[in-house]
Protein backbone atom coordinates (compact mmCIF):
# COMPACT_ATOMS: atom_id res chain seq x y z
CA UNK A 1 0.00 0.00 0.00
CA UNK A 2 1.35 3.35 -0.96
CA UNK A 3 2.52 6.47 1.34
CA UNK A 4 0.20 9.54 0.75
CA UNK A 5 1.71 12.64 0.95
CA UNK A 6 0.71 16.02 0.43
CA UNK A 7 2.62 19.01 -0.21
CA UNK A 8 0.75 21.96 0.91
CA UNK A 9 0.92 25.30 2.07
CA UNK A 10 -2.20 27.88 1.35
CA UNK A 11 0.71 30.74 0.92
CA UNK A 12 1.74 30.99 -2.81
CA UNK A 13 4.50 30.63 -4.56
CA UNK A 14 6.43 28.73 -2.32
CA UNK A 15 7.52 26.04 -4.08
CA UNK A 16 4.30 23.31 -3.68
CA UNK A 17 4.69 21.79 -7.66
CA UNK A 18 8.91 22.55 -7.89
CA UNK A 19 9.39 20.13 -4.45
CA UNK A 20 6.54 17.81 -5.41
CA UNK A 21 8.14 17.46 -9.39
CA UNK A 22 11.54 17.15 -7.75
CA UNK A 23 11.31 15.03 -4.53
CA UNK A 24 8.64 12.58 -6.74
CA UNK A 25 11.33 12.53 -9.34
CA UNK A 26 14.55 11.90 -6.34
CA UNK A 27 11.96 8.65 -5.20
CA UNK A 28 11.87 7.40 -8.59
CA UNK A 29 15.67 7.61 -9.39
CA UNK A 30 15.57 5.63 -6.42
CA UNK A 31 13.63 2.73 -7.32
CA UNK A 32 10.15 3.46 -6.30
CA UNK A 33 7.41 3.65 -8.09
CA UNK A 34 5.80 7.37 -7.99
CA UNK A 35 2.79 8.85 -8.82
CA UNK A 36 2.38 12.72 -8.85
CA UNK A 37 -1.63 13.37 -8.07
CA UNK A 38 -1.78 17.43 -9.65
CA UNK A 39 -4.99 18.66 -7.39
CA UNK A 40 -4.10 22.28 -8.45
CA UNK A 41 -6.60 23.98 -10.77
CA UNK A 42 -3.27 25.86 -12.40
CA UNK A 43 -1.97 22.54 -13.16
CA UNK A 44 1.82 23.14 -12.86
CA UNK A 45 2.70 19.66 -12.51
CA UNK A 46 0.79 18.66 -15.65
CA UNK A 47 2.15 21.39 -17.51
CA UNK A 48 5.55 20.68 -16.65
CA UNK A 49 5.53 16.99 -18.24
CA UNK A 50 3.63 19.06 -21.40
CA UNK A 51 0.33 17.92 -20.45
CA UNK A 52 -2.02 20.81 -20.60
CA UNK A 53 -5.74 19.45 -21.88
CA UNK A 54 -5.98 16.45 -20.79
CA UNK A 55 -8.89 14.08 -22.07
CA UNK A 56 -9.20 12.67 -18.60
CA UNK A 57 -8.45 14.46 -15.57
CA UNK A 58 -8.86 13.73 -11.33
CA UNK A 59 -11.77 16.14 -10.88
CA UNK A 60 -13.84 13.86 -13.61
CA UNK A 61 -12.79 10.72 -11.60
CA UNK A 62 -13.38 11.40 -8.17
CA UNK A 63 -17.06 13.46 -9.38
CA UNK A 64 -18.46 11.20 -12.32
CA UNK A 65 -16.98 7.28 -10.38
CA UNK A 66 -14.43 7.25 -13.58
CA UNK A 67 -11.47 5.23 -13.10
CA UNK A 68 -8.44 7.77 -11.70
CA UNK A 69 -6.27 8.71 -15.19
CA UNK A 70 -2.64 7.59 -15.15
CA UNK A 71 0.33 8.75 -17.23
CA UNK A 72 3.13 7.04 -17.38
CA UNK A 73 6.27 10.04 -17.63
CA UNK A 74 9.46 8.10 -16.76
CA UNK A 75 10.38 4.78 -15.80
CA UNK A 76 8.78 4.72 -12.05
CA UNK A 77 6.79 7.59 -12.72
CA UNK A 78 3.84 8.17 -13.05
CA UNK A 79 0.96 11.72 -13.32
CA UNK A 80 -2.69 12.01 -12.86
CA UNK A 81 -3.19 14.85 -14.26
CA UNK A 82 -5.36 18.66 -13.70
CA UNK A 83 -6.28 21.82 -15.75
CA UNK A 84 -8.12 24.72 -15.11
CA UNK A 85 -11.66 22.83 -16.03
CA UNK A 86 -10.95 21.65 -12.25
CA UNK A 87 -11.93 25.15 -10.77
CA UNK A 88 -15.19 25.12 -12.77
CA UNK A 89 -15.88 22.13 -10.81
CA UNK A 90 -15.18 23.47 -7.52
CA UNK A 91 -18.42 23.78 -6.61
CA UNK A 92 -19.87 20.11 -7.19
CA UNK A 93 -17.44 19.11 -5.25
CA UNK A 94 -18.28 21.02 -2.44
CA UNK A 95 -22.11 19.54 -2.92
CA UNK A 96 -21.38 16.28 -3.44
CA UNK A 97 -22.07 13.24 -0.97
CA UNK A 98 -18.59 12.26 0.72
CA UNK A 99 -17.06 15.33 -0.43
CA UNK A 100 -14.31 15.41 2.02
CA UNK A 101 -13.59 12.02 1.39
CA UNK A 102 -13.81 11.44 -2.54
CA UNK A 103 -10.19 11.75 -3.39
CA UNK A 104 -9.24 9.12 -0.25
CA UNK A 105 -11.83 6.44 -1.72
CA UNK A 106 -10.24 6.97 -5.52
CA UNK A 107 -6.63 6.82 -4.21
CA UNK A 108 -7.05 3.85 -2.46
CA UNK A 109 -8.56 2.17 -6.10
CA UNK A 110 -4.75 2.22 -7.39
CA UNK A 111 -2.75 2.73 -3.75
CA UNK A 112 -1.20 -1.31 -4.30
CA UNK A 113 0.26 -0.18 -7.78
CA UNK A 114 2.52 2.54 -6.29
CA UNK A 115 5.09 3.10 -3.16
CA UNK A 116 4.38 7.19 -3.05
CA UNK A 117 1.80 9.57 -4.10
CA UNK A 118 2.72 12.43 -3.98
CA UNK A 119 -0.41 15.56 -4.42
CA UNK A 120 0.17 18.98 -5.51
CA UNK A 121 -1.98 21.07 -3.46
CA UNK A 122 -3.31 24.68 -5.09
CA UNK A 123 -2.95 27.89 -2.66
CA UNK A 124 -5.96 27.63 -0.76
CA UNK A 125 -7.02 25.91 2.52
CA UNK A 126 -9.96 24.91 0.24
CA UNK A 127 -12.26 21.56 -0.34
CA UNK A 128 -9.17 20.80 -2.73
CA UNK A 129 -6.59 20.75 -0.16
CA UNK A 130 -9.02 19.29 2.82
CA UNK A 131 -9.54 16.49 -0.01
CA UNK A 132 -5.70 15.81 -0.14
CA UNK A 133 -4.99 15.71 4.04
CA UNK A 134 -7.62 13.64 4.46
CA UNK A 135 -6.12 11.47 1.71
CA UNK A 136 -2.98 11.73 3.33
CA UNK A 137 -0.58 9.60 5.61
CA UNK A 138 1.23 12.69 6.17
CA UNK A 139 2.12 15.93 4.44
CA UNK A 140 5.18 18.46 3.79
CA UNK A 141 5.13 21.86 4.18
CA UNK A 142 7.06 23.84 1.82
CA UNK A 143 8.03 27.36 2.96
CA UNK A 144 9.91 30.43 1.94
CA UNK A 145 11.57 31.96 5.18
CA UNK A 146 9.66 34.93 4.43
CA UNK A 147 7.21 37.11 6.76
CA UNK A 148 3.91 36.52 4.80
CA UNK A 149 5.22 32.92 4.25
CA UNK A 150 5.40 32.86 7.79
CA UNK A 151 2.42 34.36 8.92
CA UNK A 152 -0.31 31.94 7.36
CA UNK A 153 1.74 28.38 8.63
CA UNK A 154 -0.52 28.91 12.06
CA UNK A 155 -3.46 28.75 10.34
CA UNK A 156 -2.18 25.82 7.96
CA UNK A 157 -1.50 23.87 11.21
CA UNK A 158 -4.82 24.71 12.60
CA UNK A 159 -6.46 23.51 9.25
CA UNK A 160 -3.87 20.04 9.76
CA UNK A 161 -5.10 19.40 13.50
CA UNK A 162 -8.85 19.86 12.70
CA UNK A 163 -8.71 17.37 9.80
CA UNK A 164 -6.63 14.69 12.51
CA UNK A 165 -9.29 15.29 14.85
CA UNK A 166 -12.74 15.10 12.89
CA UNK A 167 -11.57 12.86 9.67
CA UNK A 168 -8.11 11.62 9.63
CA UNK A 169 -6.46 10.53 12.36
CA UNK A 170 -3.12 9.34 11.22
CA UNK A 171 -2.18 12.66 9.11
CA UNK A 172 1.01 14.16 10.46
CA UNK A 173 3.57 16.83 9.55
CA UNK A 174 6.47 15.11 8.05
CA UNK A 175 8.25 18.14 7.84
CA UNK A 176 8.65 21.86 6.98
CA UNK A 177 10.76 22.05 4.19
CA UNK A 178 12.46 25.39 3.40
CA UNK A 179 12.61 26.41 0.02
CA UNK A 180 14.42 29.57 -2.16
CA UNK A 181 16.32 29.89 0.26
CA UNK A 182 19.26 32.52 -0.51
CA UNK A 183 22.25 33.53 1.97
CA UNK A 184 20.56 36.81 3.15
CA UNK A 185 20.24 37.47 6.83
CA UNK A 186 16.56 37.88 6.58
CA UNK A 187 16.37 33.70 5.31
CA UNK A 188 18.82 33.21 8.19
CA UNK A 189 16.70 35.22 10.83
CA UNK A 190 13.43 33.82 9.54
CA UNK A 191 14.48 30.20 9.92
CA UNK A 192 15.45 30.73 13.36
CA UNK A 193 12.56 31.83 14.06
CA UNK A 194 10.29 29.31 12.64
CA UNK A 195 12.08 26.61 14.60
CA UNK A 196 12.40 28.42 17.73
CA UNK A 197 8.56 29.31 17.11
CA UNK A 198 7.48 25.70 16.16
CA UNK A 199 9.78 23.59 17.82
CA UNK A 200 7.11 20.41 18.14
CA UNK A 201 6.83 20.59 13.93
CA UNK A 202 9.96 18.57 12.29
CA UNK A 203 12.33 20.69 9.64
CA UNK A 204 13.83 18.67 7.50
CA UNK A 205 17.91 19.33 7.33
CA UNK A 206 18.01 19.82 3.95
CA UNK A 207 16.38 22.94 2.42
CA UNK A 208 16.61 24.11 -1.44
CA UNK A 209 18.91 27.04 -2.11
CA UNK A 210 17.11 29.58 -4.58
CA UNK A 211 19.03 28.65 -8.18
CA UNK A 212 18.02 30.14 -11.49
CA UNK A 213 18.81 26.88 -12.71
CA UNK A 214 15.24 25.84 -11.97
CA UNK A 215 13.60 28.38 -13.96
CA UNK A 216 15.83 27.11 -16.64
CA UNK A 217 14.18 24.12 -16.22
CA UNK A 218 10.66 24.59 -15.98
CA UNK A 219 11.27 26.63 -19.84
CA UNK A 220 12.44 23.51 -20.43
CA UNK A 221 9.50 21.58 -19.60
CA UNK A 222 11.91 19.14 -17.60
CA UNK A 223 12.15 17.94 -13.92
CA UNK A 224 15.23 19.53 -12.59
CA UNK A 225 16.85 16.12 -11.81
CA UNK A 226 16.49 15.62 -15.57
CA UNK A 227 17.55 18.67 -16.79
CA UNK A 228 20.41 19.45 -14.51
CA UNK A 229 21.60 16.63 -12.49
CA UNK A 230 24.46 17.39 -10.90
CA UNK A 231 23.42 21.69 -9.94
CA UNK A 232 23.02 21.85 -6.29
CA UNK A 233 19.33 22.15 -6.08
CA UNK A 234 18.97 18.72 -7.35
CA UNK A 235 21.62 17.18 -5.42
CA UNK A 236 19.30 18.93 -2.08
CA UNK A 237 16.62 16.78 -3.86
CA UNK A 238 18.24 13.73 -3.78
CA UNK A 239 18.84 15.03 -0.56
CA UNK A 240 15.65 15.48 0.77
CA UNK A 241 14.39 12.02 -0.78
CA UNK A 242 16.88 10.52 1.42
CA UNK A 243 16.17 12.41 4.51
CA UNK A 244 12.24 11.35 3.59
CA UNK A 245 12.40 7.36 3.82
CA UNK A 246 14.94 7.02 6.83
CA UNK A 247 12.97 9.76 9.43
CA UNK B 1 -16.17 58.52 -7.49
CA UNK B 2 -13.56 56.34 -6.90
CA UNK B 3 -11.47 54.17 -9.73
CA UNK B 4 -11.57 50.97 -8.36
CA UNK B 5 -8.50 48.43 -9.26
CA UNK B 6 -7.79 44.54 -9.03
CA UNK B 7 -4.69 43.50 -8.21
CA UNK B 8 -4.82 39.83 -9.80
CA UNK B 9 -2.94 36.52 -10.77
CA UNK B 10 -4.28 32.99 -9.62
CA UNK B 11 -0.92 32.32 -9.82
CA UNK B 12 1.03 32.10 -6.09
CA UNK B 13 3.76 33.98 -5.33
CA UNK B 14 3.78 36.60 -7.63
CA UNK B 15 3.46 40.31 -5.66
CA UNK B 16 0.17 41.07 -5.79
CA UNK B 17 0.07 41.76 -2.06
CA UNK B 18 3.67 43.92 -2.05
CA UNK B 19 2.01 45.35 -5.29
CA UNK B 20 -1.25 46.86 -3.64
CA UNK B 21 0.37 47.64 -0.78
CA UNK B 22 3.51 49.50 -2.79
CA UNK B 23 1.37 51.07 -5.64
CA UNK B 24 -1.16 52.40 -2.64
CA UNK B 25 1.41 53.81 -0.78
CA UNK B 26 2.57 55.79 -3.60
CA UNK B 27 -0.41 57.16 -4.73
CA UNK B 28 -0.93 58.07 -0.91
CA UNK B 29 2.08 59.83 -1.27
CA UNK B 30 1.66 61.70 -4.10
CA UNK B 31 -1.66 63.21 -2.58
CA UNK B 32 -4.64 60.67 -3.42
CA UNK B 33 -6.94 59.28 -0.34
CA UNK B 34 -6.65 55.74 -1.47
CA UNK B 35 -8.41 52.59 0.19
CA UNK B 36 -6.72 49.07 0.36
CA UNK B 37 -9.27 46.66 -0.08
CA UNK B 38 -7.69 42.97 1.76
CA UNK B 39 -9.84 40.64 -0.16
CA UNK B 40 -7.69 37.48 0.63
CA UNK B 41 -8.02 35.16 3.57
CA UNK B 42 -4.20 35.22 4.08
CA UNK B 43 -4.60 38.28 5.34
CA UNK B 44 -1.35 39.64 4.15
CA UNK B 45 -2.10 43.33 3.49
CA UNK B 46 -3.59 43.68 6.60
CA UNK B 47 -0.69 41.82 8.48
CA UNK B 48 1.80 44.30 7.01
CA UNK B 49 0.09 47.07 9.06
CA UNK B 50 -0.16 45.19 12.12
CA UNK B 51 -3.79 44.02 11.81
CA UNK B 52 -4.13 40.66 12.66
CA UNK B 53 -7.75 39.60 14.06
CA UNK B 54 -9.49 42.78 12.85
CA UNK B 55 -12.91 42.99 15.07
CA UNK B 56 -14.51 43.32 11.71
CA UNK B 57 -13.98 42.57 8.32
CA UNK B 58 -14.55 42.47 4.74
CA UNK B 59 -16.73 39.42 4.34
CA UNK B 60 -18.67 40.20 7.26
CA UNK B 61 -19.29 43.66 5.64
CA UNK B 62 -20.90 41.59 3.09
CA UNK B 63 -22.75 38.88 3.86
CA UNK B 64 -24.15 40.73 6.93
CA UNK B 65 -25.13 43.87 5.70
CA UNK B 66 -22.93 46.08 7.93
CA UNK B 67 -20.77 48.96 6.90
CA UNK B 68 -17.66 48.41 5.46
CA UNK B 69 -14.62 48.43 8.19
CA UNK B 70 -11.93 51.37 7.42
CA UNK B 71 -8.98 52.22 9.45
CA UNK B 72 -6.67 54.72 8.66
CA UNK B 73 -3.09 53.32 8.52
CA UNK B 74 -1.16 56.74 7.44
CA UNK B 75 -1.80 60.13 6.04
CA UNK B 76 -4.47 59.48 2.95
CA UNK B 77 -3.76 55.88 3.16
CA UNK B 78 -6.47 53.89 4.70
CA UNK B 79 -7.60 49.65 5.15
CA UNK B 80 -10.11 47.39 4.63
CA UNK B 81 -8.87 44.03 6.50
CA UNK B 82 -9.20 40.43 6.09
CA UNK B 83 -7.96 37.56 7.95
CA UNK B 84 -8.19 34.18 7.71
CA UNK B 85 -12.30 33.93 9.07
CA UNK B 86 -12.87 35.06 5.06
CA UNK B 87 -11.84 31.46 4.41
CA UNK B 88 -14.25 29.98 6.39
CA UNK B 89 -17.04 32.11 4.98
CA UNK B 90 -16.62 30.85 1.13
CA UNK B 91 -19.56 28.83 1.12
CA UNK B 92 -21.92 31.46 2.31
CA UNK B 93 -20.40 33.62 -0.18
CA UNK B 94 -21.66 31.29 -2.89
CA UNK B 95 -24.68 30.46 -1.89
CA UNK B 96 -25.81 34.21 -1.57
CA UNK B 97 -28.09 36.36 -3.36
CA UNK B 98 -26.06 38.69 -5.45
CA UNK B 99 -23.53 36.38 -4.87
CA UNK B 100 -20.87 38.16 -8.16
CA UNK B 101 -21.89 41.22 -7.04
CA UNK B 102 -21.66 42.03 -3.36
CA UNK B 103 -18.27 43.62 -2.86
CA UNK B 104 -19.35 46.07 -5.97
CA UNK B 105 -22.60 46.87 -3.94
CA UNK B 106 -20.74 47.37 -0.69
CA UNK B 107 -17.45 49.56 -2.71
CA UNK B 108 -20.48 51.60 -3.76
CA UNK B 109 -21.31 52.71 -0.67
CA UNK B 110 -18.32 53.99 0.30
CA UNK B 111 -16.70 55.33 -3.31
CA UNK B 112 -17.10 58.74 -3.22
CA UNK B 113 -14.85 59.19 -0.17
CA UNK B 114 -11.54 58.07 -2.05
CA UNK B 115 -9.80 58.53 -5.13
CA UNK B 116 -8.78 55.26 -5.46
CA UNK B 117 -9.45 51.69 -3.87
CA UNK B 118 -7.38 48.87 -4.65
CA UNK B 119 -8.43 45.25 -4.40
CA UNK B 120 -5.94 42.76 -3.26
CA UNK B 121 -6.89 39.40 -4.56
CA UNK B 122 -6.10 35.78 -3.61
CA UNK B 123 -4.72 33.14 -5.44
CA UNK B 124 -7.42 31.53 -7.18
CA UNK B 125 -9.91 32.05 -10.01
CA UNK B 126 -12.72 31.51 -7.45
CA UNK B 127 -15.62 33.87 -6.09
CA UNK B 128 -13.32 36.18 -4.04
CA UNK B 129 -11.71 36.89 -7.37
CA UNK B 130 -15.41 37.38 -9.49
CA UNK B 131 -16.29 39.48 -6.44
CA UNK B 132 -12.91 42.22 -6.81
CA UNK B 133 -12.96 42.15 -10.94
CA UNK B 134 -17.26 42.30 -11.09
CA UNK B 135 -16.23 45.44 -8.96
CA UNK B 136 -13.09 46.89 -10.75
CA UNK B 137 -13.09 49.36 -13.10
CA UNK B 138 -9.53 48.03 -14.48
CA UNK B 139 -6.64 45.45 -13.38
CA UNK B 140 -3.20 44.94 -12.94
CA UNK B 141 -1.58 41.77 -13.59
CA UNK B 142 1.61 41.16 -11.24
CA UNK B 143 3.94 39.12 -13.34
CA UNK B 144 7.11 36.73 -12.11
CA UNK B 145 8.75 35.99 -15.54
CA UNK B 146 8.91 32.44 -15.14
CA UNK B 147 7.37 29.35 -16.86
CA UNK B 148 4.90 28.58 -14.81
CA UNK B 149 3.49 32.31 -14.30
CA UNK B 150 3.28 32.58 -17.43
CA UNK B 151 0.93 28.98 -18.02
CA UNK B 152 -1.71 30.62 -15.92
CA UNK B 153 -2.32 34.02 -17.57
CA UNK B 154 -4.06 32.83 -20.61
CA UNK B 155 -6.93 31.45 -18.49
CA UNK B 156 -6.44 34.40 -16.18
CA UNK B 157 -7.22 36.91 -19.59
CA UNK B 158 -10.58 34.64 -20.40
CA UNK B 159 -11.68 34.61 -17.13
CA UNK B 160 -11.39 38.88 -17.71
CA UNK B 161 -13.20 38.71 -21.01
CA UNK B 162 -16.19 36.38 -19.65
CA UNK B 163 -16.70 39.30 -16.55
CA UNK B 164 -16.59 41.58 -19.24
CA UNK B 165 -18.77 40.16 -21.17
CA UNK B 166 -21.84 39.01 -18.90
CA UNK B 167 -21.34 41.34 -15.45
CA UNK B 168 -19.26 44.19 -15.67
CA UNK B 169 -18.19 45.61 -18.93
CA UNK B 170 -15.87 48.67 -18.39
CA UNK B 171 -13.31 46.38 -16.64
CA UNK B 172 -10.25 46.24 -19.02
CA UNK B 173 -6.44 45.31 -18.15
CA UNK B 174 -4.58 48.29 -16.99
CA UNK B 175 -1.12 46.53 -17.43
CA UNK B 176 0.83 43.53 -16.78
CA UNK B 177 3.85 44.42 -14.08
CA UNK B 178 6.92 42.42 -14.34
CA UNK B 179 7.53 41.67 -10.56
CA UNK B 180 10.91 39.90 -9.07
CA UNK B 181 12.76 40.47 -12.03
CA UNK B 182 16.20 39.83 -11.87
CA UNK B 183 18.98 40.46 -14.31
CA UNK B 184 19.08 36.67 -15.61
CA UNK B 185 18.46 35.56 -19.10
CA UNK B 186 15.58 33.42 -18.63
CA UNK B 187 13.68 36.55 -17.02
CA UNK B 188 14.83 38.59 -20.01
CA UNK B 189 13.00 36.12 -22.59
CA UNK B 190 10.20 35.28 -20.42
CA UNK B 191 9.31 39.16 -20.65
CA UNK B 192 10.07 39.42 -24.83
CA UNK B 193 7.96 36.29 -25.35
CA UNK B 194 5.44 37.40 -23.23
CA UNK B 195 4.97 40.66 -24.94
CA UNK B 196 5.07 39.14 -28.03
CA UNK B 197 2.65 36.45 -26.90
CA UNK B 198 0.07 39.46 -25.60
CA UNK B 199 1.03 42.39 -28.02
CA UNK B 200 -2.68 43.46 -27.21
CA UNK B 201 -2.84 43.32 -23.38
CA UNK B 202 -0.78 46.75 -22.01
CA UNK B 203 2.69 46.19 -20.28
CA UNK B 204 4.23 48.85 -18.06
CA UNK B 205 7.25 50.00 -18.97
CA UNK B 206 8.86 50.20 -15.26
CA UNK B 207 9.26 46.58 -13.38
CA UNK B 208 10.13 45.81 -10.25
CA UNK B 209 13.04 43.78 -9.49
CA UNK B 210 14.03 41.48 -7.13
CA UNK B 211 15.45 42.74 -3.87
CA UNK B 212 16.22 41.71 -0.35
CA UNK B 213 14.81 45.36 0.87
CA UNK B 214 11.12 44.21 0.42
CA UNK B 215 11.50 41.37 2.50
CA UNK B 216 12.97 43.26 4.82
CA UNK B 217 10.29 45.74 4.65
CA UNK B 218 7.99 42.94 5.69
CA UNK B 219 9.57 41.91 8.32
CA UNK B 220 9.43 44.94 9.43
CA UNK B 221 6.11 45.60 8.98
CA UNK B 222 6.35 48.78 7.25
CA UNK B 223 5.62 49.34 3.54
CA UNK B 224 8.64 49.56 1.32
CA UNK B 225 7.82 53.33 0.21
CA UNK B 226 8.00 54.28 4.54
CA UNK B 227 11.03 51.58 5.11
CA UNK B 228 13.72 52.27 2.48
CA UNK B 229 12.00 55.53 0.32
CA UNK B 230 15.42 55.69 -1.94
CA UNK B 231 15.60 52.01 -2.46
CA UNK B 232 15.41 50.70 -6.29
CA UNK B 233 12.18 48.66 -5.85
CA UNK B 234 10.31 52.04 -3.72
CA UNK B 235 11.57 54.10 -6.27
CA UNK B 236 9.79 51.66 -9.41
CA UNK B 237 7.09 51.31 -7.27
CA UNK B 238 6.83 55.67 -7.44
CA UNK B 239 7.41 55.33 -10.64
CA UNK B 240 4.31 52.89 -11.51
CA UNK B 241 2.45 55.13 -9.97
CA UNK B 242 3.31 57.97 -12.34
CA UNK B 243 3.07 55.81 -15.36
CA UNK B 244 -0.41 54.29 -13.74
CA UNK B 245 -2.36 58.08 -13.25
CA UNK B 246 -0.95 59.30 -16.68
CA UNK B 247 -1.57 55.95 -19.72
N1 LIG C 1 14.69 26.83 -5.39
C1 LIG C 1 14.19 27.69 -6.28
N2 LIG C 1 14.99 28.64 -6.80
C2 LIG C 1 14.50 29.54 -7.69
N3 LIG C 1 13.24 29.58 -8.12
C3 LIG C 1 12.40 28.66 -7.65
C4 LIG C 1 12.81 27.66 -6.71
N4 LIG C 1 11.74 26.87 -6.43
C5 LIG C 1 10.71 27.36 -7.15
N5 LIG C 1 11.10 28.43 -7.90
C6 LIG C 1 10.29 29.27 -8.78
O1 LIG C 1 9.39 30.00 -7.95
C7 LIG C 1 8.10 30.04 -8.55
C8 LIG C 1 7.13 29.41 -7.54
O2 LIG C 1 7.37 28.02 -7.40
P1 LIG C 1 6.17 26.98 -7.50
O3 LIG C 1 5.31 27.31 -8.66
O4 LIG C 1 6.74 25.62 -7.42
O5 LIG C 1 5.41 27.34 -6.14
P2 LIG C 1 3.95 26.88 -5.70
O6 LIG C 1 3.91 26.95 -4.22
O7 LIG C 1 3.61 25.60 -6.34
O8 LIG C 1 3.04 28.06 -6.33
P3 LIG C 1 1.41 28.09 -6.32
O9 LIG C 1 1.07 28.58 -4.93
O10 LIG C 1 1.06 29.08 -7.41
O11 LIG C 1 0.93 26.71 -6.61
C9 LIG C 1 8.19 29.28 -9.86
O12 LIG C 1 8.29 30.21 -10.91
C10 LIG C 1 9.47 28.46 -9.75
O13 LIG C 1 10.14 28.38 -10.96
N1 LIG D 1 10.48 42.66 -5.88
C1 LIG D 1 10.62 41.71 -4.94
N2 LIG D 1 11.85 41.29 -4.62
C2 LIG D 1 12.03 40.30 -3.70
N3 LIG D 1 11.04 39.68 -3.06
C3 LIG D 1 9.79 40.06 -3.34
C4 LIG D 1 9.50 41.08 -4.28
N4 LIG D 1 8.15 41.24 -4.36
C5 LIG D 1 7.63 40.35 -3.50
N5 LIG D 1 8.62 39.64 -2.87
C6 LIG D 1 8.49 38.54 -1.89
O1 LIG D 1 7.93 37.44 -2.58
C7 LIG D 1 6.94 36.81 -1.79
C8 LIG D 1 5.63 36.82 -2.59
O2 LIG D 1 5.14 38.14 -2.70
P1 LIG D 1 3.61 38.47 -2.35
O3 LIG D 1 3.23 37.80 -1.08
O4 LIG D 1 3.43 39.93 -2.48
O5 LIG D 1 2.90 37.74 -3.59
P2 LIG D 1 1.35 37.39 -3.75
O6 LIG D 1 1.12 37.24 -5.20
O7 LIG D 1 0.55 38.38 -3.02
O8 LIG D 1 1.26 35.95 -3.03
P3 LIG D 1 -0.11 35.12 -2.77
O9 LIG D 1 -0.39 34.45 -4.10
O10 LIG D 1 0.25 34.12 -1.70
O11 LIG D 1 -1.16 36.09 -2.36
C9 LIG D 1 6.86 37.57 -0.48
O12 LIG D 1 7.59 36.83 0.50
C10 LIG D 1 7.55 38.90 -0.77
O13 LIG D 1 8.30 39.34 0.31
MG1 LIG E 1 1.91 25.09 -7.47
MG1 LIG F 1 -0.96 38.03 -1.55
Amino acid sequence: KAKIISMVNHKGGVGKTTSTINLGKALAISGFKVLLVDFDSQGNTSQCFGVYTPDEQVIDAILDNKELPIIEIAENFYLSPSNIKMAYRETDLVNSIGNEKRLRNKLNEISDKFDFILIDCPPALNIFTTNALVASDMCIVPLQPEAYAFYGVENLFNRIYEIRQHVNNTLNVKGILFTMVSNTLVHKQMIDFVKEQYKHIPVFNVSIERATIIQQSQVAQKDLLTYAPKSAPAMQYMELAKEFITI
